[in-house]
């Protein structure tokens, strides 16, 4: 069940425009992504297209970024999709597919047009609307297993290999590929990869708004969950996920903001020895399945530094945590560990509750991006620019306009988390008074007054025994 | 609970796994929020399906027939401010209010709870044999002034704890309790002012027990429940 737009490459809030006025643009027709991505491919010209999400309108484009004398333009009212044969760089199987630019050999040899006939008469292959074959780029008419050539402007050397390297090959990855962005778009067994941005054929909770960070980019492999390499949900229904093949990259890269006594960001620098909880309880050794079965190998994680039953943060959580060695307690973080005390200056602050706070962090402390106030999805705001003029609730970035005692926050693009306080942190202000002092004094119980609820058949608590 | 004897406290749950086993408690705030700790969950975006609370029963494991039971799946995981290490558990529909099944009161915002009133922890976890594991514990924890507290943990309490004195009998929570309520009487009701987290031994004798002061936390709790 792949989906049309499958082929399609998605740059967000992005507009193509001729860097001239060329023809009059085509008249821009209603439909879904899917359906514009199933017109695009049905019209020969067709190589991108504008989809506008909110009025369902799209646009056809006979031209993508790499064709000449064109610009990309920011503009949040479209999304472009550009034909992702002719924006990559890397070939999937033989390459005939492939639209690209290159237009050198492997030698170095300049290739000859495809239109003319010298200094190589072939007539075997003409330029026509279908075939692509354009200017002198490389490409693969007649499916030659080493991938895309020309015929060269060298007139000793009739035709020859470009050399242009699978996908496959072409972007490495360390450790185990969080970092990845490349372009494999099919698992380890040929299946096709479903996207990211589609809920079918497999629901999931990976959706690009809710994890931005992650390149969770089209339809290409990723690792969001911290699993052993990249992976994708496929467009197969009866498998919901497969691991791809990806290289692994020689250099393993040095681990950066390595600490041993405090721990900085989430900790996954953290290299120290704490091997209990907070609570006390002995961390579970990594290397063990008992009691709690994991996927956590140290020998798969080889830049995690899992060693012994250190805390450690292999999967990008909040901090360094570990398993348990109690049955029934199968994770804890530890939080006992310190954060180190130059990070805590570093960052972006408020003062007081942050009700004064103007900067510019649009992120939640989970670094889900903030929905703009302006917005009105995935959730609908109780407060917004017109409920607090005076809030300066610009763009999306995180503002205290309720005076929240625990800093600023904002709406989120996750349609399932509301609001969320932000990624910034008081500033250093003089310790607090003792709380007796700051917290509300203590008024005599009757004053204080409950309502349905705190209420109890005491007779019950008697009869307890 | 250690300590303490079978009692009854309506508002008290049991958060119970995919496997139906009982973890942690939390206490009911609204119809259909729970508030308990952070510790007893693996991540805020712990995916929670298949865990459930139970309601409406003095025991820990019931027979089926129960009809006061009351078992209602987590559909949402809300985490407090960072340091407050509580978390609101949203129920997939509201719970039914009986005389086995009650809200507990929220205090007012930053209201301290006077030194001495008289409080109560509840839960479903380790008795280690003071009374008897298969039904809900009560045990009676008196409060105890912040700068005392703070003197005897030289300086440690944050802001953000609440503390008990100690009893020379060894009363306090322990492992499976966690989450659940420190409750206190207030103008003839039973209000949430502390939320157990673990500590590192189950009921000193020697040391103050700490808990999470929720009156700290009630404006993020109504907003939550209102956004």
């Amino acid at each position: 069940q792949r989906s049309p737009l499958n082929d399609f490459q998605r740059l967000r809030a992005t507009e193509l425009l001729p860097a001239v006025p060329a023809e009059p643009p085509r008249p821009a027709e209603r439909g879904s992504a899917e359906q514009c991505a199933r017109r695009c491919a049905a019209s020969p010209g067709c190589r991108a297209f504008h989809h506008d999400r909110q009025s369902q309108l799209c646009q056809l484009l006979p031209r993508t970024q790499h064709s000449p004398r064109v610009q990309l333009h920011k503009n949040i009212h479209y999304d472009l999709y550009q034909k992702k044969d002719y924006l990559r760089d890397c070939i999937v199987g033989n390459g005939s597919s492939y639209r690209g630019t290159r237009a050198t050999t492997e030698k170095g040899l300049r290739c000859q047009h495809w239109h003319a006939m010298t200094p190589h008469d072939h007539s075997r292959f003409l330029p026509s609307p279908r075939n692509g074959l354009e200017e002198n780029y490389c490409r693969n008419p007649d499916r030659d297993k080493r991938g895309p050539w020309c015929y060269t402007m060298d007139p000793n050397v009739r035709h020859q290999s470009c050399g242009i390297k699978k996908c496959e090959d072409a972007v490495c990855m360390t450790c185990n590929g969080e970092e990845y962005r490349g372009a494999v778009d099919h698992t380890e067994s040929g299946i096709e990869c479903q996207r990211w941005d589609l809920q079918h054929p497999h629901k999931h909770p990976y959706h690009p708004d809710k994890y931005p960070d992650k390149g969770l980019d089209d339809n290409y492999c990723r690792n969001p969950d911290s699993s052993e390499r990249p992976w994708c949900y496929t467009t197969d229904p009866g498998r919901e996920r497969e691991y791809c093949r990806v290289r692994l990259c020689k250099k393993r890269p040095r681990p950066h903001n390595v600490t041993t006594g405090c721990f900085r960001g989430k900790g996954e620098g953290y290299r120290g020895r704490v091997n209990v909880t907070v609570s006390g309880i002995p961390c579970q050794r990594w290397d063990s399945q008992t009691p709690h079965r994991h996927h956590f190998v140290p020998e798969k994680y080889p830049c995690k530094d899992l060693q012994e039953n250190y805390c450690r943060n292999p999967d990008g959580s909040e901090a360094p945590w570990c398993f348990t060695a109690h049955a029934s307690i199968r994770i804890a973080f530890c939080f006992h560990i310190r954060r180190c005390p130059d990070e805590l200056d570093a960052q972006e602050c408020y003062h007081g509750h942050g009700e004064r706070y103007h900067g510019h962090v649009s992120k939640t402390r989970k670094g889900i991006t903030c929905q703009p106030w302006a917005a009105h999805e995935p959730h609908e705001p109780q407060i917004s620019p017109v409920t607090h003029p005076e809030a300066h609730l610009e763009e999306n970035y995180c503002r205290n306009p309720d005076n929240d005692s625990h800093g600023p926050w904002c709406y989120t693009m996750d349609p399932r988390t509301p609001f969320d306080y932000c990624a910034i942190k008081p500033c250093c202000e003089p310790p607090p008074a003792p709380p007796a002092k700051l917290l509300t004094p203590t008024p005599p119980a009757d004053v204080v007054a409950f309502e349905e609820c705190g209420r109890r058949d005491e007779r019950l608590q008697r009869k307890g025994r | 609970i250690i300590g303490g004897q079978p009692g009854n406290s309506p508002w008290t749950v049991s958060i119970r796994n995919r496997a139906g086993v009982h973890f942690c408690g939390g206490s009911l705030v609204k119809e259909q929020w729970v508030v308990s700790t952070r510790q007893c969950f693996a991540s805020c975006d712990a995916d929670l399906t298949g865990y459930e609370v139970q309601l409406g029963t003095l025991f820990k494991d019931p027979s089926p027939g129960d009809p006061d039971q009351q078992t209602i799946p987590i559909t949402r995981i809300v985490c407090g401010p960072s340091e407050s290490q509580l978390v609101m558990l949203k129920l997939a529909r509201p719970a039914a209010l009986n005389r086995r099944v009650a809200l507990i009161c929220l205090p007012p915002e930053r209201y301290v709870v006077p030194a001495g009133t008289d409080c109560e922890i509840a839960g479903w976890g380790e008795t280690r044999g003071t009374s008897d594991g298969s039904v809900l514990n009560v045990a009676r924890l008196p409060v105890l002034a912040h700068g005392e507290c703070n003197a005897a943990l030289r300086g440690r309490v944050k802001e953000s704890e609440l503390c008990t004195a100690p009893l020379r009998a060894g009363v306090g929570a322990c492992e499976g309790d966690y989450g659940g309520p420190l409750a206190c009487l207030t103008a003839d009701c039973w209000v949430l002012e502390g939320v157990i987290t673990p500590s590192r031994v189950c009921a000193r004798t020697d040391q103050p027990a700490l808990f999470i002061r929720v009156s700290l936390y009630v404006d993020w709790i109504q907003k939550v429940m209102k956004m």
